[in-house]
Order: structure tokens, then C-alpha cells, then sequence
């Protein structure tokens, strides 16, 4: 059998309505060290990868490896059925054709289930190369989603430099252009709150503005994004999970016609 | 003119 309780219900809720716009079905796969999910949005341009490991559930039981494919929005309107302090549960017999959700109110005195009809998914996994990148830039996850949104009046799609100063983004379209610069954090009272370039060499590059969008629905999950940039690589996006994992995003770079 | 790249050149299939 498979079982895994998050205490912290609400992060599974943040995690499913931050992806299920890429993705419509995915495969949950739940390994004893924990549970991962990979999937390319329709049009193969972005990769969903998202990692939860075991420790961060409490308990987790997992006797084999199980994949369950799950359609994204059925689940996100079963998990609207929750309340963000629900302790959420996932469970799948060996033999099951269905994953059960339990939510469970923290003083335990309603309990709900919800039994979901698994889906057969034909889905590639691909290898994630470890890639050196030229510029990590750490920013506020609540900023990231402000820039992106404030580009989009602009264009379809925005150029993120990288220097030694910081970070710049610009946007060009047929009612004009404009551009947000991000300068290097020098003192801030909390680290969730800075901006850093860690660069080994500056980077310049031009990103569709529809999936950064998509990306930054993510924001809740975490105070702090981190993107990685290297000339002609797919741009990583990355929210970490508290201390529980990660949700990253890849982004195939944007080429010259 | 932009074109958008496919990602799976840069990962390859399992």
C-alpha cells in the first residue's frame, strides 16, 4: 500500500493549482524515498518536475513503487474541497484502480474522502542533464510575479539580462517597451527578501511571457524563486517546497528566426 | 521574429 499524510495539507493544494494550467494528466510516481513527478506541457516547450520526499510527510508508507496518473483538474477541484489547515492524506491499495484523499481537520473531528479514478498516461521521462549555469539569479517570489505580470502589457515575450549589478528584464511590443532592473541587494532584514546574482558570466535571454506567467502561479509555495540562466539551455525555474523538496520549471530558450 | 525551441533536444529520452 501506498500512504502519505502531509500535515501541512495546504502545500499540496498550492503545488496542484501552481501546475495543473501546464499540465492536464500526470504520473505521480511514489518511490520509498519519496514522491516525483515529471511532465512536458502539450506543447513539449516546459517541463513540470516536482520532488517530495519522503521525510517531509508524516507517516509515509510505501511498500513498492506505484505510479499513479492522476488527471490534474479533477484533482485540483477535489482539493478545492479541502480547508487550508486540512491535514491531507493520499492513499493507493496494491491492487486499486483509484487514489483515496482524506482530509482531515486539525482536531480530527471531520474527516472527508475522496476517491479518484486513476488514468493510464503515456508519458516520456526525460534526462535532466546537471548543467553548470552562467547566472543564478535568487529573487522574491511575490516580485518575480509582478515583473512577469507587468511585462505582459508590453509583449509576448521578455529579455532577462544578467550582469555583475543585477538583474534586467525588458519587453517590447507595439504599444511601446519598458524594462524592470533589479539591482543586487546590499542589506535586507530578512534573506527572503533579497535579490542575488550568482555569475559566472553575464547572460542575456528572451523567454515566452505565457509560460513565465504560468510559472509564477507557483509564488505561494515558496518566499523566494530561483531562475538559472545559460546561453542556449532551457531556462530553470525553481520554488522550494519548505524542507520538503522542490517544484522546478524548464523553459526551452527562445531562437533566432 | 521569435521562435519558441521544443525542449526535448536538450533532454534526451530516458
Amino acid at each position: 500500500m501506498f500512504e502519505a499524510r502531509l500535515p501541512q495539507g495546504q502545500i499540496l493544494k498550492k503545488l496542484i493549482e501552481a501546475v495543473r494550467e501546464l499540465v492536464t494528466d500526470a504520473n505521480f510516481e511514489c518511490k520509498p524515498s519519496g514522491l516525483s513527478l515529471q511532465a512536458m506541457d502539450s506543447s513539449h516547450v516546459s517541463l513540470v518536475s516536482l520532488l517530495m520526499r519522503a521525510d517531509g510527510f508524516d507517516p509515509y508508507q510505501c511498500d513498492r513503487n506505484r505510479t499513479l496518473g492522476i488527471n490534474l483538474r479533477t484533482l485540483a477541484s477535489v482539493l478545492k474541497c479541502s480547508s487550508n489547515d486540512d491535514i491531507i492524506t493520499i492513499r493507493a491499495e496494491d491492487d486499486g484502480d483509484s487514489a483515496i484523499l482524506i482530509f482531515e481537520s486539525p482536531s480530527s473531528d471531520r474527516l472527508s474522502e475522496f476517491d479518484l479514478k486513476l488514468v493510464d498516461i503515456d508519458n516520456e521521462q526525460l534526462v535532466i542533464p546537471d548543467t553548470q549555469y552562467d547566472a543564478v539569479v535568487r529573487m522574491p517570489s511575490a516580485e518575480f510575479q509582478r515583473i512577469v505580470r507587468d511585462m505582459q502589457i508590453l509583449g509576448d515575450s521578455v529579455t532577462i539580462a544578467c550582469s555583475k549589478d543585477g538583474v534586467k528584464f525588458s519587453a517590447n511590443g507595439e504599444i511601446g517597451s519598458g524594462s524592470v532592473r533589479l539591482k543586487q541587494s546590499s542589506a535586507v532584514d530578512s534573506e527572503d527578501d533579497a535579490v542575488t546574482v550568482d555569475l559566472q558570466q553575464a547572460v542575456s535571454l528572451t523567454f515566452a511571457l505565457r509560460y513565465l506567467s504560468l510559472f509564477s502561479k507557483a509564488a505561494p509555495l515558496s518566499p523566494t524563486v530561483t531562475l538559472s540562466f545559460s546561453k542556449d539551455v532551457p531556462l530553470l525555474v525553481e520554488f522550494r517546497i519548505a524542507d520538503m523538496g522542490h517544484l522546478r520549471f524548464y523553459l526551452a530558450p527562445k531562437i533566432d528566426e | 521574429q521569435w521562435l519558441q525551441a521544443q525542449l526535448q533536444p536538450f533532454f534526451p529520452d530516458e
